[in-house]
This record gives C-alpha cells, structure tokens and sequence, in this order.
C-alpha cells in the first residue's frame, strides 16, 4: 500500500472561481484563461466536467491574493462569452494524494474520497493526473483531511 | 518555450461518462468510485468543478472497453444517490501537454486552449495537474490536435 500512494500534499493558498453555463463551442476556454494570462494570473487547477443543453461549467484555482485582481477579469470575460453567472470561494485548501502507483489501481481514488468522507469532509473540486488525486476542500479541515488520508494510505 | 512544454501526449482508449447533479455532501464522491472500484474498473480522469444550487457534476474517464460495465453501475449508483441522470460519450481521445516548467507561466495553458480552438477543436473536459493540462476531445480531431500543439510549442 504504501508504495501505491507515496505521499499526501496540501496548499494553503487557494482560491476557487467558477463559471456557470459558458457556452460549450471552440474558443470559450481560450477566451477565459488568455484573459487570465493577460492580467498575470497564475492558474493551478483547472477543471470542466460534462456539457448538458451546449453549456459547460469552467471552475479553477488561484493563489488567494490573486482573487481581488482575478474576479473583475473573470466578469467580463463571463458577460463577453454569454455565461449565466461566476462564483467564487475563498478560506480553502487543496489536499492531494500522490503516487506512481495509482494508476492500475481502482480504489485509491476511491480510498481518499472515503477518508475524507469519513471525517465528514466535503470534497468541492476534483482533479486529476496519472499519480495525483487533487480535492479542493474547506481550509479549516486541512488538518482533519492530511491526518485521515495518512492513516488510510500507512504514511 | 521549449523548456516549459516538453511534450504531447495522446490516448485513443477513452471513454467519458457524466453524473449530473449529485448532492453537494460528503460521501458522494466515495459512492461513485468505491461502486467502479468494487466492479473492477479502472478510472483515469476525475473532474469535479463547481457547486450549484447544493448539488455538483462529476465526470470521468475509463477506457472504451470498460464503458458496457460502467454503466449500470453509474445508473445504479445515479439513483442511489438522487443524481438527475448520467451520460456517456465514446469516439473521444485525450490530449495533453506535459511539462515541468508550466507551474509558473500562466499563459500555458492558454496556449494549449488557443492551439485546439485555431483548428476548430471542441474541448470536452479539462484536468490539469502542475505539470500536465489534459483535454478530452472527439477522436477524429486528434491527428489534427496533436500537430497543432506541437507547432505552437514548437516540438
Ligand atoms: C467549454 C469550453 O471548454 C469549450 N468547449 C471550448 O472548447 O473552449
Ligand atoms: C459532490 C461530491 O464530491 C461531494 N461533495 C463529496 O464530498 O463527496
């Protein structure tokens, strides 16, 4: 088990925003995060999941001191392209599970969904790569989270 | 630009397949993956983007040939956990570029975006991690998609 998962890493210093309903065609995410880059906002995660109706939701993270400057960029590009609306989050943390090992292996995803669950922890975003599972959760339960996922991997 | 990007990769052994509407609560996550996990089947994406309403969208990926044995399980666990409906989607590949010195240069991603929307490419979901930034896109654009990114990172 512990050569699957070979680490458990958290960040501080996150803040989510979202946009909802953009329209799903060539050129929209273009349009989002050149408008970012335009304004020197660095960009951690992104993540779109699933079109319905030719809409598609754009959610992502940045440092928490980018977010006064990030949001004015986010509401035009969001007027420009026709979404419904953004949101955003502060007072988060991201908390990751990193291994080379995951990859042939159904459960560990799984696993940190159920340790964090298991401390009654709401799991907002998800990504992934081939050796890191990436939950955004709420900062005050990054403590809770690291100790759970340590205990579920042996770490 | 060469040290930023320092490649492209691609797999044609993808399925995608969507959960709408999950109730935004902890344990939601887990009944989804520990279900797949518990049918053998091996999940590569996780995306997980933005709360609406108490209620979020999840999407993964699995190869082709595991999408007849997923389904029931996600139509069970669908209605197990009150989610609104499920969809699936085949014929799609993922696209990715990889590289260690993207952390830090905010138009990276951007340009990965700018490249598939100059050729007309339809991006179907986005994970990224600090050193890779995938897309889902339909199979017969990936010819097309690989070319484009390795000229605009020149590689
Ligand atoms: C939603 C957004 O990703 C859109 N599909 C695009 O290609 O830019
Ligand atoms: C939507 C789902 O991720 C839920 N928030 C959970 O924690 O499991």
């Amino acid at each position: 088990n512990n050569r699957v998962v070979s680490g458990v890493a958290h960040d501080l210093n996150v803040a989510k925003v979202a946009l909802f309903d953009v329209p799903d065609r060539p050129g929209i995410a273009r349009a989002v995060f050149k408008a970012l880059a335009d304004a020197n906002i660095n960009v951690d995660m992104i993540v779109q999941a699933a079109m319905r109706d030719g809409r598609n939701d754009i959610a992502f993270t940045i440092a928490k001191d980018d977010l006064s400057r990030a949001l004015p960029v986010v509401e035009r590009v969001c007027r420009e392209i026709g979404a419904s609306g953004t949101a955003y989050g502060e007072d988060l943390a991201k908390v990751s599970i990193v291994g080379s090992g995951m990859m042939s292996n159904p459960g560990v995803a799984a696993a940190m969904f159920a340790a964090l669950a298991d401390e009654g922890i709401n799991i907002q975003m998800i990504s992934t790569s081939e050796i890191k599972v990436s939950c955004i959760i709420a900062a005050d339960e990054i403590e809770r989270a690291v100790n759970a996922l340590h205990a579920a991997f042996n770490l």
